[in-house]
Formats: structure tokens, C-alpha cells, sequence
């Protein structure tokens, strides 16, 4: 009897697996948990969040969001570990309860369907969409290049071909503009988490600007508190900051564009670094990779439940 | 399905900012796409440089030429796939 019980959290999955297991997750919780969709890919496949409530009516929420670059299937797998950990724990953790007793949690851990079949099918090292550009022959474009934030700024290309492009305009990739929909839409989001791999850093806004964010003493202080728990758990050491001064100046990305639209809380994870393997990690460090990030995670959801704004 | 055979991962170790500028460089106009998987950030901070087979020889000597240190993180791409490819398989089966 198939259930997210009997489910292997510790090993990569095909996304046909991934969609049967979130109907599984819906069904083992049926009182917290339900499947939205926000919209279709390029290719028309179908953008499904996750969605975590108790009840109320438009709830503050937090955003998360994993494999929106397609090869770094850790993110998506942490996606998975992350999500059931949220079902099976409500009720029985008081951090968690408390939050849900009061937000709402949306989740989309396939982020970039058509790049994730892509990998599986084709070429494992594919990042990008698969949306066509008209004047060129390469295909794709960097989800997290195409936000209206700073848009085509430095740390993005005008390549088609590179793997940074930004795409024709700000929000042309239907993965990036059913985000963008829904949380206008929603308008009680208060943190968006979006999950990358790799480089073991957590990182704030701003990327298009060295200009610090008004928030940035707080959000400074809410990474140095998450990472230091992080390391706690299996000693990876993370880096934080915000974006363009831990790593460099990128334009276009989520998390400005979140925190340009109201959103205080936003962060982008890099996950572990082994120094072997990038983000081809293999699937035994799923569950370390997950369980660290967890700690990191619900740090910055408890802090968002403890300030509102 | 693209295969990666004999591709490489290399770690590189940047010291200072010129040697960061000279692998913006490398990247620009390698003769073959090469892709950075971790970006040239900051001296100290490890660039990691996915490099087709065909182009591995001549951005090693673009690299000791330039005395710029570097590991070779991923010897062979496609193994490190097909390991993943296996597991995946054999978990399916479990």
C-alpha cells in the first residue's frame, strides 16, 4: 500500500514518482494539506504548490520553492524530505504547530518541470528553462535571472546561449510569471525561501545593487543565527550575506524581486558543498543535506512568525 | 541523451583578483563551452569550471600558465552519472 510512509526520501526520483508522491501527501493529510496549481510551463506541464493551512482565510504565508535551476536535484529532493517533515510534524513539534496554527506554508518543489524532465531524459546538466528564443538556436532561460528586479543587470547575459541568460524581458518565463501571479494575487506573503545548490551559502537581498536593503541588520542577524544552528547538526559551514556581497552582483533574481514587492523575508539557500561532487550529490546526503537545511529553515519561519509586519 | 565522457570538474583556487578576472576571461573565450558551476567570486573562494574533454588540455595550460592553482574536483563526469543513474534504479527496484 503506497504511502508517503513507505516513500524513499533518501533517493533521486523521476518526476512522474515526485507528482504521485505529492497526491500520496495530500492524502495521508488530508486536514493540512492540498494541491494547488498555479499555472503551465513552457511545455505545458503543470506548476503544482503544495499548500499547508489550518484554515482562516489568507493567512500570512511563507513561500518556499526548490529546483527552479533543474540540475540540482538535491533541492528538489530536499523539497520532498522538507515538505513531509512540515505534514508529520505538525501536531507533534511546537515550532512548526505554532506556525500553522497561524500561516499558511506554500510549497513548489518542482519548480522548473520542463528543465527537471529535461535532466532526467536528455542532458543531467540542463539548468535552464526550455522556452525557445526566437533569435537564436540555444534554448532556456536562468529562472532566477528573469525577475523584475534590476532585470538585465550586471550577473545576468544577453546570450541566449549562456547559461545566466535573463530571457527577451522581465517575467517572460511562464515558471517565473505564475510565481509572480500568485503571490501578487495572494498579497499576504511574508518570506520567500528559494532553494538553490550549491555553494553552502544563505543569502539575502540586494543582487542587483550593493545598495544593503533597508532590512539588511535583520536579515543579517537572522542568517547568522540560522547558519550557526545549521552548522550545529553535521558541522557544514555556511557563508551568508546578502547576494552581492557574499558572492556577486546577479540581477534578476527571486528574492529581490520578492523583497521589492513587499516580501521582508527572503532568503535563497545554496546547499552543501562537499568539494566533490557540485550538485551532483549523491543520494545518500539527501537526508543530511535535508535535515540541516530543516534546522536553517525553521529558524527563519519562526522568526517570521514572531515579527509580524 | 548527452553524455559527458571524459568531461571534467576542476576546482580552482584564485588568489588574488587578477587571477578571478583571467577566468572571467577563460570562460568567455574558451575555443569549447565551458560552464561554471560555482562562480569566481573572491580571492580565496573556490571556482568550480565544468570543462568538456575536448578543451580539458588547453585550459589546464591556460591555467598553470597563469599559475593559477586548480584540482581536478570530478575526474569523469559521466561516471559520476552513471553511479547516479544505478542508484536510482536499484532503489526503484528495492
Amino acid at each position: 500500500n503506497r504511502s508517503t510512509s513507505t516513500f524513499d526520501y533518501a533517493s533521486y526520483h523521476t518526476i512522474d514518482e515526485i507528482y504521485d508522491w505529492m497526491d500520496m501527501l495530500v492524502d495521508d493529510h488530508p486536514d493540512l494539506v492540498s494541491k494547488l496549481q498555479i499555472g503551465q510551463s513552457y511545455e505545458n506541464r503543470p506548476l503544482y504548490v503544495l499548500k499547508f493551512s489550518t484554515g482562516g482565510s489568507n493567512r500570512p504565508a511563507i513561500w518556499l520553492d526548490t529546483g527552479i535551476h533543474s540540475r540540482e536535484w538535491i533541492t528538489q529532493a530536499t523539497g520532498i524530505w522538507t515538505a513531509n517533515k512540515i505534514a508529520k510534524d505538525y501536531g507533534q513539534d511546537p515550532s512548526i504547530t505554532a506556525i500553522l496554527d497561524s500561516m499558511d506554508i506554500f510549497f513548489e518543489i518542482i519548480t522548473n518541470p520542463d528543465g527537471f524532465a529535461f535532466t532526467q531524459s536528455s542532458n543531467r546538466l540542463w539548468r535552464k528553462t526550455r522556452s525557445i528564443t526566437a533569435s537564436s538556436n540555444c534554448i532556456g532561460v536562468d529562472p532566477n535571472r528573469n525577475w523584475d528586479a534590476g532585470f538585465g543587470g550586471s550577473g545576468s547575459s544577453s546570450n541566449p546561449c549562456s547559461e545566466t541568460y535573463h530571457g527577451p524581458y522581465a517575467h517572460s518565463e511562464r515558471e517565473v510569471k505564475s510565481i509572480v501571479d500568485f503571490i501578487l494575487s495572494h498579497g499576504n506573503v511574508k518570506s520567500v525561501i528559494s532553494i538553490h545548490s550549491y555553494s553552502q551559502m544563505l543569502l539575502f537581498p540586494y543582487g542587483y545593487t550593493t545598495a544593503p536593503a533597508p532590512d539588511h541588520q535583520e536579515l543579517n542577524e537572522l542568517a547568522k543565527k540560522a547558519v550557526s544552528d545549521l552548522a550545529a547538526v553535521y558541522g557544514t559551514k555556511y557563508t551568508y550575506g546578502s547576494i552581492a556581497d557574499t558572492i556577486y552582483m546577479a540581477a534578476g533574481t527571486t528574492v529581490d524581486w520578492a523583497y521589492d514587492n513587499g516580501v521582508k523575508y527572503s532568503f535563497t539557500f545554496e546547499l552543501r558543498d562537499t568539494g566533490r561532487y557540485g550538485f551532483l550529490l549523491p543520494s545518500s546526503q539527501i537526508i543530511p543535506t535535508a535535515t540541516e537545511t530543516w534546522t536553517a529553515l525553521l529558524d527563519i519561519m519562526v522568526h517570521v512568525l514572531e515579527h509580524p509586519y | 541523451e548527452q553524455l559527458f565522457v571524459g568531461d571534467q570538474v576542476l576546482r580552482i583556487m584564485p588568489s588574488d583578483e587578477e587571477q578571478i578576472n583571467l577566468l572571467r576571461v577563460l570562460a568567455e573565450h574558451a575555443a569549447v563551452q565551458v560552464d561554471f558551476w560555482r562562480h569566481p567570486t573572491s580571492p580565496g573562494q573556490p571556482a568550480d569550471l565544468w570543462v568538456p574533454f575536448p578543451g580539458l588540455q588547453a585550459v589546464k595550460v591556460f591555467l598553470e600558465s597563469n599559475n593559477i592553482s586548480y584540482i581536478i574536483m570530478i575526474e569523469d563526469v559521466q561516471e559520476l552519472l552513471d553511479e547516479e543513474k544505478k542508484t536510482m534504479t536499484k532503489s526503484r527496484r528495492i
